[in-house]
Order: C-alpha cells, then sequence, then structure tokens
C-alpha cells in the first residue's frame, strides 16, 4: 500500500492534488 | 457521460454504456519544440490523465466496489494498460492508419517510427484491424473493457470467488446483449473474448515500452503513472 499510495488514495478517498 | 447508442435491455451493459468516460483532448506544451520530446511529453501527461479517469471508471463497474479494496488495486494494477489500450483502439477505429490517441491528437506510424513508439503503432493497428473487421460496437467496447478489468489474471487476488462472480457477470451481460442485438451470429460472444489474448499482448508490449521510457528518463512522467508502471515491474 506504501508503494501505490496514489492509487490507494484515489480508491479510497477521491482525486489527490499531487498526481 | 455519452448517451447510450442503442437500447438495450441489459442492465449491466447499459450502465457500462451510461459511465463511459467522455472525449478526452491532448493538451501538447507548445513551448516545446515539435519534436518527438513533445510528442512523448504529450502523450505521458495523457496517460496520466487517462489512470485518473479510468480508476474513477472502475469504481462504476457493476461489481467493483463491492471488492475488497487490496483487490480493487490488485485488478487496477494488472489491467490499466489494457483498459487504456482497448480506449485507443476503439477510438482508431475510424482512423486511417492513425492512432486516435485523444481526439485532438492522432499518431501516424512516421511519428510513431521518429518517436520510438513504431513497434507498438504495429501492434495496436493489428488490433484495431481485428475490431474493424467485427464492427465492434459502443456496447461491446465498454463491456469488454469491464471484462478485461475483471479478467486481469493478477496473481495477488485475496477473494478469488468474488473476482470471479465478476467475470461471471459481465460475460452474462455480453452473452445478454449478443443474443438481442447479434442474433444471426451465435458465435459473436466467443469472437470478441477471442481478442482479448491480443489485447493483453499489446498492452504488454505498450508498458515495455513505456519502462523504457521511463529508464531513458529524458520525458517527464507524472506521479500515478510512474506508480502504476512500477506496478507492472
Amino acid at each position: 500500500t506504501e508503494r501505490h499510495k496514489i492509487l490507494h488514495r484515489l480508491l479510497q478517498e477521491g482525486s489527490p492534488s499531487d498526481i | 457521460h455519452s448517451l447510450p447508442g442503442k437500447k438495450t435491455t441489459n442492465k449491466v451493459v447499459s450502465h457500462l454504456v451510461l459511465v463511459e468516460p467522455g472525449e478526452i483532448y491532448a493538451s501538447p506544451d507548445l513551448n516545446l519544440p515539435d519534436s518527438d520530446l513533445r510528442t512523448l511529453t504529450t502523450l505521458c501527461e495523457l496517460i496520466n490523465r487517462e489512470l485518473l479517469i479510468t480508476i474513477g471508471w472502475a469504481k462504476h463497474v457493476p461489481g467493483f466496489s463491492v471488492l475488497s479494496l487490496a483487490d480493487q488495486m490488485s485488478l487496477l494494477q494488472s489491467a490499466w494498460m489494457e483498459v487504456l489500450v482497448l480506449g485507443i483502439v476503439y477510438r482508431s477505429l475510424e482512423m486511417d492508419n492513425e492512432l486516435a490517441v485523444a481526439e485532438n491528437f492522432l499518431l501516424s506510424r512516421e511519428e510513431c517510427r521518429s518517436s520510438g513508439l513504431l513497434n507498438l503503432h504495429s501492434v495496436l493497428l493489428q488490433l484495431v484491424r481485428k475490431y474493424r473487421k467485427t464492427k465492434l460496437d459502443k456496447e461491446e467496447f465498454v463491456t469488454l473493457k469491464a471484462m478485461a478489468l475483471a479478467n486481469s489474471d493478477s496473481s495477488s487476488i485475496e477473494n478469488v470467488e468474488a473476482v470471479l462472480n465478476l467475470q461471471d457477470r459481465l460475460h452474462e451481460a455480453l452473452q445478454d446483449y449478443e443474443r438481442e442485438h447479434h442474433a444471426e451470429d451465435p458465435h459473436r460472444s466467443g469472437k470478441l473474448l477471442m481478442t482479448l489474448p491480443l489485447l493483453r499482448q499489446t498492452a504488454n508490449e505498450a508498458v515495455r515500452t513505456f519502462c523504457q521510457i521511463r529508464l531513458e528518463g529524458r520525458i517527464p512522467m507524472h506521479k500515478l503513472f510512474l506508480e502504476m508502471l512500477e506496478a507492472k515491474m
């Protein structure tokens, strides 16, 4: 999960600002 | 979201048509000279945006969001390039030997050659010709795209049964749709499923190409794209 944190966050929350 | 092209009684197929993302446009950096550098930079930026859209789309694939977060990640990490490739191929069906990476971003064989994408151009066009011959329609395209996601053969699925259920549901939807709209060809769903190995092969070639571009380090790549490429390495 640590290595794939953007995907994890996108699936869990929505859009991050640092893509 | 685009509107359904034709009425279908299958709820999964009509839902997939409804949640299909709209058109995508490239935003080339006009400060860069018109060169392979600009082509590849535009392409990589586009892929990053497409990835973001794909992850949002996956959440709307019926049955995907009920999977565990870990399994959702595993499916996307395995299948993202197949989903992207299928989108490019579908947009390119009406083109003449060009790849429609976005509505305003077409890549000719020559442009691909000078950007080091010639091999990728050839394998993508093989897939385009296959679907053009089959006259793939929008409903079949969206269903196949969801099937590519569900059928990603990831080796790290926790709940195998749940993923198999998702595959069965999508397979049933495709069969249902073909019975309704292509009754003249009882083998049509099988024919479509038999295109999936070439889709996998093409996506693998695309991943190899972008891993090479990443290694060369000439082209800026966004974080999400890098993360998804790393998941394939």
